[in-house]
């Protein structure tokens, strides 16, 4: 990983005694060569890393006695300033029931993170959820929430049949009042998964939005996700908003660099991670660990 | 984000950031760039590398008795597209003219065998499902028994999505394929990984697990309908020698192409 990396450039720095310009160069090719293999986007890298020589060039480690545990330092620290110096929790503000959207490519792990999202709210906040399975595209879909609904004890709503006779506004609208009567007070809806340059499903993610006015919009986004990650969660934010972002599959060996690559280009919070495909294996995002996975 | 390069000339920095955009990895680009580096056509001699990387023979097919059933298995991590990758695949044996039966092997995940029932369906095939929590290996002896029994040349298995980290889910592809190697000389003939065209550099880390673990004989190359260019199996082909077969060009039943190195480096370099 990058703190590896960094260790062996550093103790070939030691024999030069202190820094200057040209070893801080090299150094910092040995972190674009690390980060580019953590999957970073490559333009969030060159910027990321201009910061760093900006800090590194000044005093705190050109000066220092130990130039190689400074520059990790510096390093580290930029990092969890970028991925969010504080978690950022859930928006669940509003008069009940509360509306929570997922959204993100085809198999990003959005079925099993609403129902995840679900078991949370119930276990460690005290909600009542209800799982809408909004996906009348994918084979076995409903059923699919439906079976992970009833293992987290949620209600479960199913749409696909209403939505071949009703508009989406109308079934929304249903909706709502049902979790009303019923007393739910959170509505987690599960959308079909589809491409952010699909620009019919796009627009049709948008009226989704405006029926259900949710709180919250999470994008889930695969861990192992490459270089498109930017231009992907850029348009999904430009064509529907997010309100956050659920990184899925960290429990893989993918550094997740991408998580760095759409906090620096789109800005958006990282608010919780899926370790897992069982129900509880759900964290809330805390940016000194995934910075240090990264790192490696 | 700028990502696609307008325009008809490309110096190194250009064709760097085509090849870093479209997940080559920094590796993999900078040997490439090194291949060509002194050339007077840059793009053109960088495609040529491209494809001849790419142009790979699918390995000898394992012996296989005249009228004996083809075995094909797909793998690959959790939701790259394996279930929807069988029913296009089933369909197009079909209309080749085979007789295809599926094995619904992934016992686990919620409504996995629903799902592939309803492309077995679409794909007009026969399907063998068993309850869910059961063993995968049961459903696919017996999909291998009906094969038989019902004449079939094809029999496709999914499996269900494991990441290569989790030793125990890669040992049980192991017993998979020695059930379906007693029951059928030689099954299973061909193994194919799914990779997802948006993942990073991870594909690489699969593709040599998935390969030492379960025998892989090609890749199938999913969701490259998007944005996403699937640089990574240029690594996978290099290191790993896997020829990539085809490409996932969508959600529908036909959007399976076969894979074709040109129009890989011609949509890579336009
Ligand atoms: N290992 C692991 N697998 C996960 C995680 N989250 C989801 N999965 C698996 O990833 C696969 C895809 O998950 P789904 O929930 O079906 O994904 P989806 O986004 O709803 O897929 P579409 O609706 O087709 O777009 C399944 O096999 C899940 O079990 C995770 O955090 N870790
Ligand atoms: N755009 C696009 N989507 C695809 C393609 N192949 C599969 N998908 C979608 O990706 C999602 C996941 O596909 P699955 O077939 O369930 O993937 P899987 O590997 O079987 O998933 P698990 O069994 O949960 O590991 C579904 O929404 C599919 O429709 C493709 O080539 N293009
Ligand atoms: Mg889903
Ligand atoms: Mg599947």
């Amino acid at each position: 990983g990058i703190n590896d990396r960094l260790s062996q450039v550093f103790r070939k720095l030691k024999g030069w005694g202190k820094l200057s310009e040209s070893n801080i160069e090299e150094t910092l090719r040995e972190i674009r060569l690390a980060f580019l293999e953590a999957d970073v986007h490559y333009q969030v890298v060159n910027d990321f890393l201009s910061q760093v020589k900006s800090r590194a060039l000044g005093q705190e480690v050109i000066g220092s006695l130990t130039p190689g545990q400074q520059f990790i330092k510096i390093v580290r620290e930029e990092m969890i300033r970028i991925l969010g110096e504080k978690s950022q929790d859930l928006d669940l503000s509003g008069s009940p029931p509360v509306g929570i959207m997922l959204i993100g490519l085809q198999g990003s792990g959005k079925t099993t993170t609403a129902a995840k999202l679900a078991g949370f709210l119930k276990k460690s906040r005290g909600r009542n959820p209800l799982l809408v399975a909004f996906d009348s595209r994918r084979p076995a879909a409903e059923e699919q929430l439906e079976i992970l609904a009833g293992r987290v004890g949620v209600g479960f709503y199913r749409t696909r049949e209403e939505l071949a006779s009703n508009r989406v506004e109308q079934v929304i609208a249903g909706i709502r009042e049902q979790a009303q009567t019923r007393g739910y007070d959170v509505i987690i809806l599960d959308t079909a998964g589809r491409l952010h340059v699909d620009t019919e499903l796009m627009s049709e993610l948008a009226v989704v939005r405006d029926a259900l006015k949710p709180r919250e919009t999470l994008l889930v986004v695969d861990a192992m996700v490459g270089q498109d990650s930017v231009r992907m969660v850029q348009n999904f934010s430009a064509g529907v908003g997010v309100s956050g972002i659920i990184l899925s599959k960290l429990d893989g060996d993918a550094r997740g660099g991408a998580a760095l690559s759409i906090r620096a280009a789109a800005g958006i919070p990282i608010k919780f991670l899926g370790v897992g495909e069982k129900e509880e294996d759900w964290e809330v995002f805390y940016p000194e660990r995934l910075a240090d996975r990264i790192l490696g | 984000f700028r990502s696609e390069k307008e325009g008809a000339t490309y110096d190194l920095k250009s064709l760097e950031e085509i090849l870093l955009q479209a997940d080559f990895g920094p590796r993999t680009t900078a040997q490439l760039l090194a291949q060509v580096g002194g050339s007077r056509d840059l793009a053109a001699d960088l495609k040529n590398q491209i494809i001849r990387i790419l142009t790979l023979p699918p390995p000898p097919a394992p012996a296989r008795e005249e009228g004996d059933t083809r075995v094909i298995f797909l793998v690959g991590v959790n939701g790259v597209g394996k279930t929807t990758t069988i029913g296009k695949l089933a369909y197009r044996y079909r209309q080749q003219g085979e007789k295809v039966i599926l094995a619904a092997g992934d016992t686990y995940r919620a409504a996995a065998s629903d799902q592939l029932q309803i492309w077995a369906e679409r794909a007009g095939v026969d399907i063998i499902t068993h309850n869910p929590g059961g063993d995968p290996a049961a459903v696919i002896f017996d999909a291998l028994k009906a094969a038989r029994a019902r004449k079939a040349g094809v029999m496709i298995a999914d499996t269900a999505g494991r990441l290569h980290t989790r030793a125990q889910l890669m040992d049980e592809l192991k017993k998979l394929r020695r059930i379906a190697g007693r029951e059928v000389p030689g099954a299973p003939h061909e193994v194919f990984l799914v990779l997802d065209a948006t993942l990073g550099q991870n594909s690489l880390v699969q593709a040599r697990v998935f390969l030492e673990v379960a025998g892989v004989t090609g890749v199938i190359l999913a969701k490259l309908d998007g944005t996403a260019k699937g640089g990574m199996a240029v690594a996978v082909a290099d290191e790993l020698k896997i020829p990539i077969r085809y490409a996932g060009m969508g959600e529908r039943l036909e959007d399976l192409a076969e894979f074709s190195p040109e129009e890989f480096a011609r949509a890579l370099i336009p």
